[in-house]
C-alpha cells in the first residue's frame, strides 16, 4: 500500500 | 500603478485555465519583472508556480510590487468574457483593493471592462532548491495528457519508470493493468514530437492520477512538457510559454508504507 506525501514535507516555507 | 496589456490575450485565459482545478484562490504578484504566482493545492500535495516576464507582454508597467489576490474561480468567470482573440489589459492601483481587465476586440470597436475585488490571502511561499534531477523527460505534451487520461481508467496512481531508454509508465486496479512505454526518438521531423531523456541514474516514483490529470490542463499552453523526477523528491512538470515564461507543477510522490 502507499500513502501519499505532502510538499511541505520536501519544502521549506519561507 | 500596475498595468501588463496581452494581445495575445487567449494566453492569459489558457493560463488560468491551467491552474483553476487545483487553485481556488492565489496572489498574482506583480514587479517590474513580471508576474508570478505560486501557491499549493488545499490539501498541499501539489503545487503551481509560474512566472510571465514582463518583457512577454505588449505593454508593462509596474511602478512598485503589488500583490493581487484573487478568488480564481471568480477571474476565470470573467475571463471567460473575453473573447479569444480579444486583447486583455490586467490594472490596478497602488493599494487598491480591485483589479480591473479590459478585454479590446482586434478592431478596437468593442472594449469591455470587468471590475474584480481583490481578497487578502495568507500565503504560504515554499523555497524550492535548485534540484539536479536524475531524469529529465521532454515529451509531446498532447501524448503526456493522453497517458494520464487513459492510465487513470485503470488505477489512482501512474508509476513512472525512466532508463535510458525510454520512459514508462503504468497503473494497476481492480480490473487489472496497463502500461505505456515510450522510446527515446530525438530524430523527428517536428521538435514538438520528439521523446528526449536525460538521465543520471534510473528512477521509479509513484504519483496520484487527480493531479497529474489536472497539470495537464496545461497542455494548450505548450507543444513539449518536461518531467524532471530524482528519487523520493517530488515531480516537477513543466510547460514553457514561448517567449514569455512557464507554468510548472511540483508534485509530492506517493511512497510505499
Amino acid at each position: 500500500n502507499e500513502s501519499q506525501t505532502r510538499l511541505d514535507s520536501f519544502f521549506k516555507v519561507t | 500603478m500596475f498595468e501588463a496589456r496581452l494581445v495575445q490575450g487567449a494566453l492569459l485565459k489558457k493560463v488560468l485555465e491551467s491552474i483553476k482545478d487545483l487553485l481556488n484562490e492565489a496572489t498574482w504578484e506583480c514587479a517590474a519583472t513580471g508576474i508570478s504566482l505560486q501557491a499549493m493545492d488545499s490539501s498541499h500535495v501539489s503545487l503551481v508556480a509560474l512566472n510571465l516576464r514582463s518583457d512577454g507582454f505588449d505593454k508593462y508597467r509596474c511602478d512598485r510590487n503589488v500583490s493581487l489576490g484573487m478568488n480564481l474561480t471568480n477571474m476565470a468567470k470573467i475571463m471567460k468574457c473575453a473573447s479569444n482573440d480579444d486583447v486583455i489589459t490586467i490594472k490596478a492601483q497602488d493599494d487598491a483593493d480591485t483589479v480591473t481587465f479590459v478585454f479590446e476586440t482586434p478592431n478596437q470597436e468593442k472594449i469591455s471592462d470587468y471590475e474584480m475585488k481583490l481578497m487578502n490571502l495568507d500565503t504560504e511561499h515554499l523555497g524550492i532548491p535548485d534540484t539536479d534531477y536524475s531524469c529529465i523527460v521532454k515529451m509531446p505534451s498532447v501524448e503526456f495528457q493522453r497517458i494520464c487520461r487513459d492510465l487513470s481508467q485503470i488505477g489512482d496512481s501512474v508509476v513512472i519508470s525512466c532508463t535510458k531508454e525510454g520512459v514508462k509508465f503504468s497503473a494497476a486496479g481492480d480490473l487489472g493493468t496497463g502500461n505505456v512505454k515510450l522510446a527515446q526518438n530525438a530524430n523527428v521531423d517536428k521538435e514538438e514530437e520528439a521523446v528526449v531523456i536525460e538521465m543520471q541514474e534510473p528512477v521509479s516514483l509513484t504519483f496520484a492520477c487527480r493531479y497529474l490529470n489536472s497539470f495537464t490542463k496545461a497542455t494548450p499552453l505548450a507543444p513539449q512538457v518536461q518531467l524532471s523526477m530524482s528519487s523520493d523528491v517530488p515531480l516537477v512538470v513543466e510547460y514553457k510559454l514561448e517567449d514569455m515564461g512557464y507554468v510548472r507543477y511540483y508534485l509530492a510522490p506517493k511512497i510505499e508504507d
